[in-house]
């Protein structure tokens, strides 16, 4: 499960990377 | 006593309105912020998929039997590429990053 997060933080930041 | 003659057609209304797609580009004032409607379509579906391993890609084709599977897998790619959606227990399953 630790992987899951891993994926949420970078599609986070991806999605925030895209409205920077 | 009535205005007999074909003074008002009436039908030369557009005549001169060919030609005026320029809506296209521009801000756009659909649902969708940048995406297609595949992808929205994808998206929300993802959004309101309730249990927290996420919404799994047979679901999400048989939520949209419309689509083929290869347009749906397009459609999460690019939404896993944006930011939006991520997997989760595997390649198979997604959520939405946007849900708050």
């Amino acid at each position: 499960l630790e992987r899951i997060r891993r994926n949420k933080e970078a599609a986070l930041l991806r999605l925030a990377a895209r409205h920077a | 006593s009535k205005p007999s003659g074909p003074l008002i057609m009436g039908n030369s209304v557009g005549a001169s309105g060919m030609g005026d797609m320029g809506s296209l580009g521009g801000s756009g004032s659909g649902p969708t912020n940048g995406l297609t409607l595949h992808q929205s379509q994808v998206l929300n579906l993802i959004k309101a998929y309730p249990k927290p391993e996420g919404l799994s890609f047979q679901e999400l084709r048989s939520q949209l039997p419309n689509l083929n599977a290869s347009v749906i897998k397009q459609a999460v790619d690019f939404l896993s590429n944006e930011g939006h959606i991520y997997s989760t227990v595997d390649d198979e399953h997604f959520k939405s990053t946007d849900a708050e």
